[in-house]
């Protein structure tokens, strides 16, 4: 364990947590995707299918409980509480995520690192949540505004890119300091460990997640421009 | 682990 992937498994906690927070509290869950969501759920479950069989540490354990356990009560949420459901955009949310799971199965069909039930799955989970965002970026470019905390909750996931720019640029009000991005540490994760590892090599999850990165620089950056002049964010139709 | 294979990343 290194402090990148610690801070990184933080930072994936408190989106996860923020959003289900907001959720809860606001009782209202316009704005966010609940395909998205449930592309989140399926990606922890999948991606823990070892989570009896393997016991790696007590923090490893409780942190895959906790992911598991948050989105499913996320999705819970979105589909049967009989007040938040209501404020679901239903109408807006109509991106056919099953072409990603399809997609992204018949792609771990082909490439993994061991052809096994436990490690196929895996790296369905890994391209999974490469592009899990894409209902959530879909919803916000027809919904045209970000609300404040949904933005805020995708920032949260974001990456590397723009999130050190943000960084930089308000540095002048520390208590503006954003969490960091949570793949971001993760990719300084996999550099560390490469270089501190012999037998280092996760190509698969590396390159799903500079892919990932790809995916949110783009809203980043308009994240970035709407933080800036202070206006409600307008993505591009 | 079982499979030879153990991802230690959560």
């Amino acid at each position: 364990m290194n402090i990148f992937r610690f801070a990184g498994d933080m930072t994936h906690l408190i989106s996860i947590l923020v959003l289900l927070l907001k959720i809860y509290a606001t009782k209202t869950c316009s704005g966010i995707s609940l395909k998205t969501q449930e592309l989140y759920a399926l990606v922890f479950v999948t991606r823990y299918l070892d989570l009896f069989t393997d016991f790696i540490s007590v923090y490893n354990t409780v942190m895959k409980l906790v992911f598991i356990g948050s989105t499913l009560a996320i999705v819970w949420c979105m589909r049967l509480h009989r007040v938040v459901r209501r404020s679901y955009n239903r109408e807006l949310d109509t991106f056919r995520h099953y072409f990603l799971v399809a997609g992204c199965f018949a792609l771990a069909l082909v490439l993994h690192e061991k052809f096994t039930f436990q490690e196929v799955f895996w790296a369905f989970s890994i391209y999974l949540e490469a592009v899990a965002i894409l209902p959530q970026l879909v919803l916000l470019q027809r919904s045209g505004n970000v609300d404040n905390l949904t933005g805020q909750y995708i920032f949260f996931l974001g990456y590397l890119t723009f999130s050190v720019l943000i960084l930089l640029s308000c540095s002048s009000q520390p208590t503006e300091m954003p969490f960091w991005a949570y793949r971001a540490f993760y990719i300084l994760n996999w550099i560390y460990r490469y270089f501190t590892e012999q037998h280092f090599s996760r190509w698969i999850a590396c390159i799903s997640g500079l892919i990932q990165t790809a995916l949110y620089a783009d809203f980043f950056y308009y994240y970035f421009l709407s933080w800036k002049n202070n206006a409600t964010l307008k993505l591009p139709a | 682990s079982s499979n030879g294979i153990s991802h230690d990343e959560l």
